[in-house]
């Protein structure tokens, strides 16, 4: 059964593209079938892995601006693209998608257009990631309406508590529209074992929200931006590398998770 | 003579807050007088030092709103609180600034209101320091209309160097309407010496774009982080650690460049 996974923060760099990417490939590595949505008109999943938006003919922009849903199968088929390397597929971007909260403002179901392509993706896909701009809008919404489980990258310091608060506000309002309450789980990233901040931060989430943080924890890795530099993922560059470990034991507690 | 600095990338967690709050303690502890001002919703400069926006019975959401430039002056001295340790005032933000967007739709001249502030400034504050939201908006458009120098914090990896065309391509268009094109430097932050692609960004920066750079790069650190969670800046925390020496470097460097 298909599995939506959401990376969502309205945090910048706090490591959404990063988690998406490297969730995607260790996911992809353990056999799955994965696809990477990139839901943010920076484009930077897209960007990172070779897909330059203004080369695609489609891309996610054509899929929402479509009003006819009978459509949109066949502009998911040509917006997704396969990986030389990387274990997964990607659904690129484009910067036109930052005129979506204008081009969609009069329409109707302009929040589920994604969850409505779930239909689509299931028999394909094992896994759907969605990478989320760091922004609350119409793509966000959609991310959360669609996603059977919210990731929620967040630094370990005591601003980052104070501001995921936002995206806790968002899933509580949208929760009253929803039949079931949006599942989630915080991920600490970046995380510093040297720095007592980041150690005091994630004991208190630990005490507060002990069922709704991953075990895994990923910590800082200069070798995720070397990655970056090669336009592959850090399963690919580093596999043995600290950061590439701690995405493989995210996707084992994500997928042990499931058949639990 | 006063001099603004608008702290400014669309792309989130470059380190423009902890750029904003630092150097004004530098320059604070020069002597200089400054005035740090928070222009984003998130207020994460104001949080960090303590101001929580609802405790504020007075904000810049309140000056944007104002209408008549003539009383702006008064909602200023209202909503400028000085720090007790910090060596700078504080403007503090709130989140009804994302508001602003709307409610200043149909208003004319709504992209310099801070620079017409300048005048009730120039003889209280040296400098002004101006922390920027990650979007492309009418705060963005205020600070960089307002700004004698806007300073670009930027991560040096790959992916940092493409996002950055962005905020150029803003510049490039206030600029065939403003009097004198906008001034910038790119400030390399989180700069991680052990990471062989920060080098090379870094090395292609310095070819390309050699006078538009900083000689001051602030490397990775992790006082900052702890420095956040105790509500005060960096040079207070660890005044000897190399984040606050490099944020020093920096303020001189400025300072320099202006009596040059
Ligand atoms: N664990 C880590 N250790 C070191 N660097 C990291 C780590 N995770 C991410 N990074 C780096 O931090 C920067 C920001 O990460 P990323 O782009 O994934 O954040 P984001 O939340 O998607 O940002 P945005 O809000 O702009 O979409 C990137 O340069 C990335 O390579
Ligand atoms: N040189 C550094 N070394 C280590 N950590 C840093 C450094 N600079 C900033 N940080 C940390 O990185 C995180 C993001 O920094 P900051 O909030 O200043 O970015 P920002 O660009 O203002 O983000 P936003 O776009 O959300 O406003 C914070 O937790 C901060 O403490
Ligand atoms: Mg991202
Ligand atoms: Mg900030």
């Amino acid at each position: 059964t298909l599995q939506v996974l959401a990376v969502a923060n309205q945090k910048g760099g706090v490591g959404k593209t990063t988690t998406a990417l490297s969730l995607g490939a260790a996911l992809g590595e353990m056999g799955h079938r994965v696809l990477v949505m990139d839901l943010d008109p920076h484009a930077c999943a897209s960007i990172h892995l070779g897909f330059y938006p203004e080369e695609q003919r489609t891309t996610l922009y054509e899929l929402f601006l479509e009003e006819d849903a009978g459509k949109r199968p066949a502009i998911l088929d040509n917006l997704i693209a396969s990986t030389t390397n990387a274990k997964f597929d990607v659904a690129p971007s484009h910067i036109r998608l930052s005129e979506l909260e204008m081009d969609l403002r009069d329409r109707a179901g302009i929040g589920a257009i994604l969850k409505q392509c779930r239909r689509h993706l299931h028999d394909r896909y094992d896994y759907v990631i969605l990478d989320c701009p760091p922004h609350v809008g119409i793509l966000l919404v959609n991310a959360l309406v669609a996603a059977n489980l919210v990731i929620i990258p967040m630094q370990t310091d005591f601003l980052a508590l104070h501001g995921v608060r936002l995206i806790f506000a968002t899933m509580k309002t949208l929760n009253k529209a929803l039949p079931q309450p949006i599942d989630f789980r915080i991920l600490a990233t970046m995380f510093d074992r040297r720095a007592g901040a980041c150690q005091r931060v994630l004991r208190l989430l630990r005490q507060k929200a002990a069922n709704k943080v991953f075990e895994s924890i990923i910590p800082m890795d200069t070798k995720f931006r070397e990655a970056s530099g090669m336009g592959k993922t850090i399963l690919e560059v580093a596999p043995s590398s600290r950061g590439a470990q701690a995405y493989r034991h995210l996707a084992k507690e994500i997928t042990a998770n499931e058949n639990a």
